[in-house]
């Protein structure tokens, strides 16, 4: 459970499965039938942060790509169609939140769209390989603290099709999507079959108050050689709450002198 | 004087921009790249105390005093660094990612880039076609005085050139592509190894991109009073 300002990080216990072969709805694997491991279930381990590949060669369904020639036993997502790569990834995490406090649910980066649900709510991931999305969850928090995720991730919308004598870049198409490019294959890199699909960076909660810290940005100047030096501060501080607050702003600057020995 | 608490009124279900009053620091141990000296660096802590709630929030980070200038040299073509008004020699290492899988641990970085710093590099290069690197990996840059040059997300070879020419207007959505550019700033701005932004590799943006980047990326008014003298 997050203290307040601190994160916590949802980067285990995470189980996936390929959309096609789940026919339960967001809502339903977020309240009546949570997801198990079972030798008829099509639910895995999930490498999260990490990729549908990765997932699959954790798993050991595909071979590591990168030893030997193993890349070419892996089925193209050009031959496969986006449906293959198409995944859910599901966890459970504690949370109850007091009065007033609110739970973001933070990803900080997903390839290259995804639906998430929480507790039987739908919320829309637009899309984008290189942004994240904070979600504001306080009200769909369940009361005895256990909550239900899952994210539904699709593929980039242009993956492109590798031409047989390779090349920069395969085909292209992948840079009409604002992805990483080196996806479809360079002169130093196999192609990525599944184009790097998937919660492909951390995923976290983070408790707050009625007022949230957003982005600070630190600068500093300095004059007359670097002795005369200044730290300008900004941040954004956004109201979640109906009521205006009062707030007392702090900054605090210390350097750590030996050990946890601090200079204030 | 390193300590500092102001008073603040937020309206409801609002989002409000706050600047501090300027903190003054006399002669701070500076930050230097790897080879010219320590990587000082200080701990900033934000924090919210609401009234009649108590703490609200809180947020820290690294923080590196340096001063990085660079321009390009009309006689060579190069581009030329200083650091805290000194001149540096650029030795840099070219990197694109630690793992094709995006297996991207802090191990894997902490021993990737102290690989780099004491292989006497001072600057690696992130390269367009690539990430934008994560914080974990400019957390060991800053410990270990790797500078950082980031190229944004297009490539010649992906975005205007071949036969035919691939993608001549690089991606369809160029919002997205800015939206996308500017989070990325906001992720990694606080970083001081962070020395330079580039729109692409081999490659110039399309040209409202590139324009819209130029000017987001431009320094403020304010700061360009700053100066050694």
């Amino acid at each position: 459970m997050a203290e307040i300002g601190k994160k916590s990080k949802l980067n285990s216990g995470w189980l996936a499965a390929r959309s096609t072969e789940v026919e339960l709805s967001g809502a339903q694997l977020t309240t009546t039938h949570p997801p198990s491991i079972g030798p008829s279930s099509p639910w895995m381990e999930a490498a999260v942060p990490g990729t549908v590949l990765g997932t699959l060669v954790k798993n050991k369904v595909v071979p590591d790509p990168f030893y030997g020639l193993q890349n070419e036993t892996i089925i193209d997502i050009a031959d496969s169609g986006r449906e293959y790569y198409t995944f859910w990834f599901f966890t459970t995490f504690q949370c109850k939140l007091s009065e007033s406090q609110h739970l973001d649910l933070n990803f900080r980066a997903i390839n290259y769209s995804a639906e998430v649900y929480i507790n039987g709510h739908q919320k829309v991931l637009p899309k984008g390989m290189f942004r994240r999305h904070s979600l504001d969850v306080s009200d769909v928090m369940r009361p005895d603290g256990t909550n239900l995720l899952a994210v539904l991730v699709h593929p980039p919308d242009h993956p492109g099709r590798i031409p047989a004598q390779g090349g920069q870049g395969g085909d292209h198409e992948i840079g009409k999507d604002v992805a990483a490019q080196y996806v479809e294959g360079w002169d130093w890199m196999a192609p990525i079959r599944d184009r790097n699909t998937g919660i492909w960076d951390e995923v976290s909660i983070s408790r707050t108050g009625p007022v949230k810290i957003i982005d600070p940005h630190l600068v500093s100047t300095f004059f007359d050689d670097y002795k005369r030096v200044y730290l300008h501060a900004t941040l954004e501080m956004q109201n979640k709450s109906s009521w205006v607050a009062d707030c007392s702003v702090n900054v605090q600057v210390t350097t750590e002198l030996e050990g946890n020995i601090c200079l204030v | 004087e390193h300590i500092q608490s102001q008073k603040v009124s937020v309206p409801a279900g609002s989002t409000i921009q706050y600047t501090f009053p300027q903190l003054y620091f006399y002669k701070p141990n500076l930050w230097w790249p790897n080879g010219m000296g320590k990587q000082s660096l200080y701990n900033v802590v934000i924090s919210i105390d609401v009234e009649g709630f108590g703490e609200s929030d809180s947020w820290n980070h690294h923080f590196g005093f340096r001063k990085i200038e660079s321009d390009i040299d009309t006689a060579t073509g190069g581009r030329l660094f200083k650091v805290n008004g000194q001149p540096i020699f650029i030795r840099g290492g070219n990197w694109i990612l630690s793992d094709g899988l995006l297996r991207l641990s802090e191990k894997r970085y902490h021993t990737d880039i102290k690989f780099h710093a004491d292989m006497n590099f001072n600057m690696i290069r992130c390269w367009g076609g690539g990430l934008a690197e994560r914080p974990e990996f400019y957390h060991y840059c800053d410990i270990y005085g790797l500078l950082v040059w980031q190229e944004f997300w297009i490539t010649g070879d992906v975005d205007g050139r071949g036969v035919p020419v691939s993608n001549p207007n690089g991606p369809l959505d160029h919002d997205l592509f800015l939206l996308c550019a500017r989070d990325t700033v906001k992720l990694l701005r606080n970083h001081p190894s962070l020395a330079l932004w580039v729109g692409g590799n081999e490659q110039v943006p399309p040209p409202d991109i590139n324009a819209a980047l130029k000017k987001d990326l431009e320094l403020h008014p304010h700061f360009q009073t700053s100066s050694e003298n």
